[in-house]
């Protein structure tokens, strides 16, 4: 600062603060700006891609019948790559499966996944807790800061004598309100991302009673950790088939999501269901399929598995 | 791919894991 300066009237300093607050403001409002547009236009790309196609290529591809002679050099590369543990396979003998769709949703040794008796809830698949925690007024997150809402997840709770049909009539809150639970109950939820080389089977992760399936045949987005900090509202985007019932102590459900080249979800309980097919479907159409009798699913128990495709 | 869980439970109910926390199917996730 020059001696000049260090001697102008207040008025002056005031008016040079003002303007350089303005300044920045308005410099800091414009790059933030710019980054929303430059972000929404990135993310509407990525969302125009062919993905679900893609991944029927790729389901197709995968199920073609290796010969002998590849299956071992070819699978190696696949468990090289992604860090597949192969000696907890019940088949260890790569000849043994004739393509890598085989090996994806290949069993494990009875023995190499002892369930947790001394904990209610245990986990239905091997992989990475991408978050957990209460449910808030009818927002979750798919990460830290990161959004998606209950109703948008879940639609209309058809399964029950919910006051509104109409999902778009009510607020969030509201939504979280009607699934009806006990005073001195909370919701809570708790995601789990599988990685290519995981083993993509899944289980009951506790005693419960199934009633309702509903299926949104929305599209298949990657949900990596890194996807999930990128686009808001991922998980009510992409397929996935929501299962609901109730457990001991109320409403319970497990939803299994699609991605990208794993968008083919098979549940032992359920052939109807057909995943990643090549209709059209307008986006947040949906399903559903009331069990005519319920069904009892033990905690351990196979559930399902997702597929290549 | 993705398995999501959401239920009812007691307010005491606390989860037995952390964000980012490697999980194998069978292993504790909450108790009450």
């Amino acid at each position: 600062m020059n001696v000049q300066e260090r001697h102008l009237p207040k008025k002056k300093w005031k008016l040079r603060t003002l303007g350089l607050a303005f300044g920045s403001s308005t410099v800091a409002y414009l790059l933030y700006h710019q980054d929303a547009e430059v972000k929404n236009l990135e993310v509407t790309l990525y969302r125009k891609m062919p993905l679900k196609a893609m991944s029927r290529l790729w389901g197709r591809f995968n199920e073609l019948e290796l010969p002998i002679f590849l299956r071992r050099p070819l699978l190696s590369l696949y468990i090289w790559m992604f860090g597949c543990r192969l000696d907890e396979a019940e088949v260890e003998d790569l000849r043994h499966y004739r393509n890598l769709g085989e090996f994806f949703r290949r069993q494990l040794k009875p023995d190499v996944r002892p369930i947790d008796d001394n904990y209610v809830l245990t986990s239905p698949s091997d992989g990475k807790i991408l978050h957990y925690g209460r449910v808030e007024n009818g927002i979750l997150e798919q990460v830290k800061g990161v959004t998606y809402s209950l109703r948008g997840f879940l639609g209309p709770q058809t399964w029950r004598d919910a006051k509104s049909t109409n999902i778009n009539h009510i607020s969030d809150t509201e939504y979280q309100e009607e699934l009806g639970m006990q005073p001195d109950h909370d919701l809570f939820h708790c995601i789990i991302y599988l990685a290519p080389g995981d083993y993509h089977r899944f289980h009951s992760p506790t005693n419960w009673v199934l009633h309702h399936r509903r299926h949104f045949p929305g599209e298949l987005l990657s949900v990596n950790p890194g996807i999930a900090r990128w686009i808001q509202g991922l998980f009510n985007f992409n397929e996935r088939a929501v299962y609901t019932g109730t457990w001991d102590h109320g409403f319970f459900s497990m939803c299994a999501v699609g991605a990208t080249n794993v968008g083919s979800i098979k549940i032992y309980c359920d052939e109807d269901l057909k995943t990643n097919t090549r209709s059209k479907y307008p986006e947040g159409a949906y399903f559903d399929k009331v069990f005519q009798s319920s069904i009892q699913v033990a905690k351990g128990s196979m559930f399902g598995e997702f597929n290549l495709g | 791919s993705t398995i999501v869980l959401i239920f009812e439970a007691p307010k005491g109910f606390q989860f037995k894991v952390h964000d980012g926390q490697k999980i194998r199917f069978g292993q504790a996730l909450g108790t009450l």
